[in-house]
């Protein structure tokens, strides 16, 4: 069963 | 004091409507350079980023940056009010709480005014890096949009698979399995650049949506690497884009 990630976790907080 | 003028409302009809099924509510950032908006959806799982340069405007001034929180169903309602070939005219003070909305008929015979209130947005702005996508496809819009329609009947997932040999969409459910796959064409409709082969797999329901946005271009940019989001890129004109970002489903 593939698990949906989340696109904050890829992205750096500016 | 910013003031920015578009000969053609219905860009910025199409503009909304590529954006409303992902965002209730935005921030639009404006500065002398031009407009820019970057959100994510309510589950984390996308995020939209537009930009229009200011020469993508008939007129265009912006003396100090503005924030300007826009509720996206009312703003399409405003829309609603005007035709497709009707100038607007969107005017904002500094520090106001309003936005207004002109249009101007394309005969100048009607003139019509709509102020919509603003809002006031905590908006977490992610800094998107510079990506090397290891495969970059063009193809026609039309033909993605058709493509995430036809997978979305099979499962909630899409894989993407990349190679030299071409891009192949597949999706797998209880129905029955599809696939389809497109291969480079010597007249340029698609083409693909690959440096190395990319396989990911992905939430149909995303893309579908990111589809939206199809009226806007002629072809859709479409960058893969791997274990980072899929980028779906609209270019808007010569003057700015729509770019979607959608994180990928991992194996658990």
């Amino acid at each position: 069963q593939a698990k949906q990630t989340s696109i904050a976790s890829f992205f750096t907080k500016v | 004091m910013f003031e920015a003028r578009l000969a053609s409302t219905l860009t910025l009809k199409r503009i909304v409507d590529a954006l409303r099924e992902i965002l209730n509510q935005s921030t639009l950032d404006c500065s002398d350079t031009g407009i820019q908006m970057q959100a994510m959806d309510n589950s984390h799982v996308s995020l939209v980023s537009l930009c229009l340069r200011k020469e993508y405007f008939e007129k265009y001034k912006c003396n100090r940056n503005i924030s300007l929180g826009l509720d996206l169903k009312s703003l399409t309602k405003v829309l609603k009010c005007a035709n497709g070939d009707d100038a607007v005219t969107i005017k904002a003070a500094d520090k106001a709480d309003k936005v207004e909305l002109s249009f101007e008929s394309a005969g100048k015979e009607r003139t019509a005014d709509y102020e919509l209130r603003l809002l006031n947005l905590d908006q977490e702005h992610l800094a998107i890096p510079e990506t090397e996508y290891n495969c970059v496809v063009h193809m026609p819009a039309t033909e993605f949009a058709r493509i995430c329609r036809d997978m979305a009947t099979f499962s909630e997932s899409v894989v993407i698979a990349c190679s030299k040999e071409g891009i192949k969409f597949s999706a797998s459910g209880e129905m029955g399995a599809a696939n389809i796959k497109l291969s480079e064409t010597t007249k340029g409709e698609v083409s693909i650049q690959v440096d190395e082969p990319v396989a990911l797999s992905f939430a149909g329901r995303y893309l579908s949506t990111f589809t939206r946005a199809t009226p806007l271009a002629e072809k859709v940019k479409i960058g893969l690497a791997p274990d980072v989001p899929l980028l779906v890129e609209y270019p808007i004109e010569d003057y700015g884009y729509i770019r979607y970002y959608l994180a990928p489903k991992v194996d658990d």
